[in-house]
This record gives C-alpha cells, structure tokens and sequence, in this order.
C-alpha cells in the first residue's frame, strides 16, 4: 500500500507500539449480477517484540472464497484450490516439519468468519488478500450486496470501492451502512446508464469514534441495493466467454391465486417471545389474503389440531377468527412435526379433489417450527419419505427454521424436495419481520410451471431450466455453455402459465456483443458468466447430493462438484484452498468452516447482532516464539531470516 | 389516419382519411352478434394541426371478458380483475381462452378471436427527437374475417361488400392524378386517383397500393358521418342511429 504524503502523516500518527494498519481495500465488481470481492490488507507490526497479526474477515455463507494470498515482508503466499484430500494431504506434510500455519473459517449464521493469524517479527510488513466470488438473488425487487468491514483500527487508507456494471442498465441504486448515522454522506453513489460506482473513503479523522478517540467506528456492514431495467417479460440473455446466463423476472403479471396451510409449532419451546412474534407476524400475513386466496391454519405440539378442518376463503371474517384463533394459543408439549405436514397436505388433496380450489391457483404449505420432531415419527429421514410420499406435484413445501434448535438442514432438504424452500429465522433478531419478509416473498407467484428452452445444438450443460414458480420481485436464472455456432445470435424460449393464461417468451441475443462491450469496461467482472455458470452448476450439485438416495450417486456428485470447483478455482465444502509459499515449503489451509452446533445456541428473546461464534486461539504446545530481531535487521536483513511459521496456529476443523 | 379498403368483387381498393381530433377513439369494427369490438384512439404529431394516427387499438371479446389494449409502449391484456402487460421488446405468445396474442418484437401483434377473427397491430416507431412524428400503430383486418350479419364500424361494415360503379374517368387538377365518378351507397361522389402504403410486408418503406380516394373523410362511401363512429371508450360497441 502506498499512501500518500498525508495518509503517511496519519500513519505516523496512530502509529503506536502495537500492530498498524496501514491500508485496508475492499473492492467488489459486479457484473450482471455476480460479484468478485477482494479484501486488502496491509499491516505492520510496530511493536518491539514479535506479535501475531490477524487478517479477519467475515463474508456472505453463499460466496465462495476463490483465492487468498499473503505477504510477509516481500515472501509472498499463494493460494490454489485443491481437493479437500491432496490439499489436507499437502499440509499435513509442512505441518509435520513444523512449516504450516493456519486459516480457520467459521459460520455463524448467514457468515463466515474466515481468520488467519501469522506471528512475526518487530517491524515485519505483511499484506492479506482474499477474493471470493456470488451471485446476488433477486428479493422483494432488488439484488442486495453486502460487505463487512471490521479494520479494527484506525488506518490512513482505508476504501471501499463497489463497482456495477449492468448491461441492461441500472433502475436503481442506493447504499447505506450500519456504522452509524455520520458516516451516511461518506457513502457515495455515482451512477450512469448501465454503470455504479459506490465509494467509502473516510479520513483518519472521520474514523473516529469521536474527536479525541483513538478507537474506529467503522466496524459493521454496508449494503449496496440494486435493480436493474428490463425492457421487457421475456428476459435477458447475455452470452460472454462462451457461456450465457438467462434473467428471467417478468413483471406486469396478475397473481395466481394461493392455497395456503401454515403448519405452527406450537411445542413449549415456542413459548415467549418466538410465540409472541410468530403471532404478530401471522397476524399480518393473514391480512395480505385476498379473498381469492384459500388458506387454513395447523397448529401442533405433540398433538395435531386444524383451526379450520378445510381450506376457507380470505374473507375478512375468515381472517378475523384466523387471528383470534392464533392469539389464543398457549405453547406447551412436545413436536409432532409428522403428523401436522401430513394433515396439513390431506387437507390440500381434499381441496384439490373436491374442486374447492382453482386449478390454476399455486398451493403451499408453510411450517414454521423451532425444533426437532419428539414425537410421533421422529426419524427425520422417515418424516421426509412420508411427506414426499404424499405431497402433489402441484404443492409445495416452505419450511422456516426459528432459532437453533431446529435441524436447519432437514428443513431445507424437505422443502427441497417438495418444490419449496427454506429460511432460517432468527430469533433474537426481529423475528416477526422476518417471518412476514420471507412471506413477501412467496404472497405473490406469478407464473407456474416455467421452462426455459434454447435451440438444439446451440447450448450445452445447461443448468436448471425447468422451475415450478416464479414470485413477483425474484428472478431464474439459467446457465449454460454456448456450443461453437456460424449464427452471432442465441435465442431462447421461455414458457409457463399465469392466472388464466399460457404465454411462451422469445428472447435472443448477440453471442459476441457483450464481451465486445465488457472489452471497453474498466471495472467489469469479465469472465462473470463463465464463473457464474459453475457457480450455479456447483450450488445445484450440492443441493442434489443432499438429496441424492445412494452413496454411489452421492460419489458421483462430490466427484463433478470437485473437478468444477478445482477448475472455476472455488472453494467448496469438498474442495480446499492451500497457500503455499514460492518455494511451496510452508502453507496454510483454508479448509470448509462447520455450522454452529445444532442445539448450542437457541435464539433468546434480545434484540441485537446475530451471535458469532467465538474463536479461541490456542498456540500448539510446540510453538516455539523466537526472539524478535530489530526494526533494522527486519527491514534490511535478508529475507531468508524472517521466517513466516516460527509458531504455527490452529486449524480448528482439519 | 389513411383507410385502404380492399374490395375483392370489385378488384379495387378505396381510401379515405378520417382526420378526428386527437383524444378521439375511432370504432373500427364492431359486431354486436359475435361480440367482438376493435376501437382506435387518436394522437396528434408533437405539432398542433398536424396529422393524426392511432396511437392506441383496443379489442374487446365480450364472451370471456377480455380486452387487449395495444398502445406505442406496450400491449396489455385484462380479463376483469386480472392484467397482464407485455412490451414490444420481445417475441412473445400469450394464450388465454379463445384468445391468442402473437408479439413479434418491436414490429407487430396478431390476436387471433376463437379461429374466427384476426387483427395485425403494427408498430410504427420514429426517431424520437423527431420534430414532428411521433410513435404510431397500423392496423390491419383481413377479409376473411368471420363476422356476423350485425357487423359494423368504419372497416367493419365493409365486410358486405358494397356495389361500387366506376365511370367518367380523366384527367384531374393534379395531372399525375386521374379523377372519376363513383356510384356508391346510393351517392355519386368525385373519386382521385392516388396510392397508399401497405406496411406489413416492409415496414421502413412500405409497398403502393394504387386505390381511389374518396374526399370529405370519406363522406358518402362510409355509413353516416365520421363523427357518428366516435365512441366513449376503447371496448365500446357502436350504436348506429
């Protein structure tokens, strides 16, 4: 990091006794809606004695981590993603010539923590880098971009750069950032046609918590909000680097009408604050039915009851004793989730078969539950056989999982299965809102039974092209590679079903445009859609594998997911990245972080940040610190002497 | 507008203008008995006393409650409570009922009525900064149309074809422009010779069609006046006196 004649001052500055930041970049390129993040860092250890510097960075649980390199006074570590074997292998070597330091990667909740901490000598300089690589999904009408920024110091160079590049063009723009109201005018946004850039360059000075302090304020988040124009329903194609991506998020269409069945948990351990909210939340969520919409309510602890037998109409006097109906209950009992999602899928056949319900209306089921079954069937590989035993093609399955307690997993496998899909909800954050956010999400569905096609020979590996809804404010997306063609243009075809209507949607598009006009872009992602078709491709394997019935077929799964991932460089829960100096003697691992315990840490009723799990450091007991050399001999001494794992941390999940 | 009505029996095409006000919705096509009604509403040009053009058609089938509103921007489909919107920027087909909705990208719509009745809306667009054009529709009604016997409206009561006399034929005011005599509807009227465009086979330029114009926002060859075609609404039905 070179700084400035005044970033220099500054640093000399806050310059103390202990470890000094001297720079700390975070830059993200957005490109048609998949970004590449990288996070700089630059540190010097301006104490007397040797210290360990960490590099701590927490990053979205739906990115994944491409590359991270490090310097430490001119030696430079790269990183490469190995399968999870060679790359454990390799280090197991260097561990075992006391050569290997470490990278722990946590979860907790939607983030990863991904830390590393490397012990070196008064004076030492090191820089940290770290890319990783996601695709924003469209919510509620916007593509939401998050980064954290957790410096933990002042530093003179501090920026945050965030770059959009939208073909199509940009709708709209706006960031904001949870450091606190002073720092909303320090956020720019500038914007063009198809170009954002959001920039956050707070001074020394501005940092500060206040006018005297030593300490930063800039630790927490900021969040850049975007959509983009679309020029009609059919959708977008964009072809670049021999891959396309198809958009798809029609707007414009009436709603389908809902069946719906919540099935509550109303087991003790709802009891409080998750009851009270899950309450003022329905309450809203009944008042978005429209009397088109037919809807019960399944409440259950160990015992099943039905507040209405059979589907009934939104009316407004429906949803009055529906709301009643719901403050009335008092949480006690156990968790009879088998028996509640059978009763509640009964009762949408009994509809169904008695015609009670449109044809052409979207029927789903919604569990909200806080824990494992207790009751009744309690296996939860045999709750999830029954229920897709029993559910319909045209039903869905949405799970949202309160707290901790709950098997998370499970509850994204079934809805999976059943055409749906999962949340988690938090319970100590504001849990009502939530509820009602993820139901905004699936009040509206637009269109059913969506095929995305493309002429024969034109497309290869395609990635999921057939969906079963689409809700207002999300949007498909389709991947896929272009196969070599005399034609400059890819066309696709888009079919599906609204309220009364059949409509099928072409959409084509120039094969060499676009790469033509990144070409021209100084801070596009090229290479966007060739990463964001393996990316798509790996989620859905990994989703698949979850499902998959077979070892074998679960071997073959892992087996793809690896090749791509070493191939797109990612790292995935069965790849791994290894850094490794020049001369590959030391190296770190970044290996897969594990999800919070099951059980360990149940939502209390407080308001506030989401709990992080904590990382205890632990020098192995063979960690032998050397004494530290001078200022002098660090920065003119040959490199040789400065010796990156002289102490070597842990790596807590290897 | 320019009308160009085709009249097979006779070999011959006619064309008038109907120079309304803009705001104004022209009823085209109105048959009560099969319940179909096509409405156009006028715009002006970005300058005052200018032309008009259809800047809106509407479709109305009354069987199933729908009604397809194709303007400059967009086509929209309503069927009581629910409303889909289309653009013209992209190839699409929309089915519902008896109805079929053909878009072809930034050039045309075709809705087709249960086999039986078809309309072609073309899409005229004009360089924006245009002084004085303004985006435009084209509207096309084939002959084979089905309708039934309460058929009318400005191209609508065409579809009985009318016994046209052509004589006296010479030279006129214009040299290049013949004139005639025509016996129509029980009037004699004085008819130029001239040419209109047809626009469906190229759009930048068009193709002639050679027709005899009729004067007067063709008074004598229409039923009535223009004015009486005026109706309240795009999914109106014409009420002939």
């Amino acid at each position: 990091a070179i700084l400035t004649s005044e970033e220099q001052q500054d640093f000399e500055a806050i310059r103390g006794d202990d470890i000094t930041v001297r720079s700390y970049k975070v830059e993200s390129r957005i490109t048609s809606r998949f970004s590449h993040t990288i996070v700089r860092s630059s540190m010097v250890n301006s104490g007397s004695t040797p210290q360990s510097i960490a590099f701590n960075v927490q990053i979205p649980k739906r990115a994944f981590i491409t590359n991270f390199t490090m310097n430490v006074n001119g030696i430079t570590f790269v990183g490469s993603v190995k399968e999870k074997a060679v790359a454990r292998n390799l280090y197991a070597q260097a561990r075992a010539r006391n050569k290997a330091a470490g990278i722990i990667r946590t979860n907790s909740q939607d983030m990863e923590t991904f830390k590393t901490e490397v012990h070196v000598p008064s004076g030492s300089n090191i820089e940290f880098e770290l890319h990783y690589q996601e695709m924003m999904h469209r919510k509620l009408n916007l593509y939401e971009h998050t980064l954290h920024l957790q410096p933990g110091r002042l530093v003179p160079q501090l920026q945050v750069d965030v770059y959009i590049f939208e073909p199509q063009g940009i709708a709209t723009v706006k960031a904001s950032n949870t450091f606190g109201a002073q720092f909303a005018d320090l956020i720019k946004v500038t914007s063009t046609k198809d170009k954002a850039h959001i920039v956050f360059k707070p001074t020394v000075q501005q940092q500060k918590q206040c006018e005297n302090c030593t300490e930063s304020a800039v630790e927490g988040v900021i969040t850049v909000l975007y959509d983009v124009n679309r020029d009609s329903n059919a959708g977008e194609l964009q072809v670049s680097d021999g891959h396309f991506v198809y958009f798809f998020a029609p707007s414009n269409l009436s709603p389908l009408p809902k069946n719906i069945v919540f099935v509550i948990d109303v087991s003790g351990s709802m009891w409080g604050v998750k009851m009270k909210q899950t309450v003022q939340a329905m309450k809203a969520i009944l008042d978005d039915l429209t009397i088109d919409d037919y809807f019960s309510i399944v409440d259950f602890n160990h015992n099943v009851r039905c507040w209405s037998e059979g589907l009934v109409p939104g009316s407004s006097i429906q949803i009055a004793d529906a709301k009643r109906y719901i403050e009335n209950i008092k949480p006690n009992g156990g968790t009879n989730i088998n028996e509640a999602l059978l009763r509640a899928v009964q009762m949408l056949v009994r509809a169904s078969n008695h015609r009670v319900i449109d044809p052409r209306s979207v029927s789903m089921i919604i569990l909200v539950s806080d824990g494992d079954p207790t009751v009744g069937e309690i296996k939860l590989s045999a709750i999830q056989k029954n229920v897709k035993r029993v559910m319909r093609e045209e039903f869905s399955l949405f799970s949202l999982g309160i707290g901790f307690d709950v098997d998370y997993d499970f509850l994204e496998r079934i809805a999976m299965e059943n055409r749906g899909m999962a949340q988690r909800i938090y319970a100590n954050h504001d849990a009502a809102e939530q509820l009602r956010a993820f139901y905004s999400q699936v009040s509206s569905p637009l269109l059913r039974k969506i095929t995305v096609q493309f002429q024969a020979d034109s497309v290869a590996e395609v990635t999921q092209n057939h969906f079963d809804k689409f809700f207002s404010g999300s949007e498909l997306v389709v991947a896929g590679k272009v196969l070599p063609s005399e034609s400059n243009t890819l066309t696709s075809l888009t079919t599906g079903s609204a309220a009364r209507l059949d409509i099928i949607l072409e959409t084509d598009a120039d094969t060499t445009e676009l790469d033509a006009e990144l070409a021209k872009q100084q801070h596009s992602f090229t290479g966007f859609a060739r990463q964001m078709w393996a990316y798509l491709t790996i989620k859905q394997l990994i989703s698949e594998r979850s499902l998959a019935t077979t070892a074998v077929k679960k071997r073959k799964i892992t087996q793809r997911i690896m090749t791509l991932a070493v191939e797109h460089q990612f790292v995935t829960p069965f790849t791994a990245l290894l850094v490794e100096s020049g001369d590959a003697t030391e190296r770190l691992l970044a290996d897969s972080p594990k999800d919070p315990k099951h059980g360990c840490c149940s939502g209390g009723g407080s308001s506030g940040p989401p709990p992080v799990e904590v990382l205890v450091y632990q020098p192995p007991p063979w960690v032998m610190p050397t004494p530290a050399p001078s200022m002098g001999e660090v920065l003119e001494g040959p490199k040789e002497e400065i010796t990156l794992p002289e102490r070597v941390n842990l790596v807590d999940n290897d | 507008p320019h009308f160009i009505i085709h009249l097979p029996r006779s070999n011959m095409d006619i064309c008038f203008n109907i120079d309304s006000k803009p705001g104004h919705i022209l009823n085209l096509l109105s048959d009560s008995g099969t319940g179909v009604t096509v409405n156009g509403q006028l715009i002006g040009s970005k300058k005052v006393n200018k032309r008009t053009y259809f800047g809106t058609i509407g479709i109305y089938y009354q069987p199933d409650g729908i009604s397809v509103i194709v303007s400059t921007d967009g086509i929209t489909m309503t069927d009581g409570r629910n409303n889909h919107s289309f653009t013209w920027g992209s190839t699409a087909e929309i089915r519902q009922d008896g109805i079929r909705i053909s878009i072809v990208k930034n050039s045309n719509v075709i809705i087709t009525i249960n086999n039986s009745t078809q309309v072609m809306v073309l899409l005229h667009r004009v360089w924006k900064k245009h002084p004085v054009n303004v985006d435009f529709l084209g509207i096309y009604i084939p002959n084979e149309n089905q309708y039934s016997p309460l058929v009318h409206g400005l191209i609508g009561q065409f579809s009985i074809e009318p016994e046209v006399i052509l004589y006296d034929i010479h030279k006129g005011a214009d040299p290049l422009k013949k004139e005639a005599t025509m016996e129509v509807k029980g009037n004699k009227l004085l008819v130029t010779r001239g040419w209109q465009k047809d626009y469906r086979r190229d759009k930048k330029r068009g193709s002639n069609v050679y027709c005899w114009f009729i004067h007067n926002s063709g008074k004598g060859f229409i039923d009535g006046h223009y004015s009486q075609y005026i109706v309240p609404n795009l999914s109106s039905f014409l009420h002939m006196p």
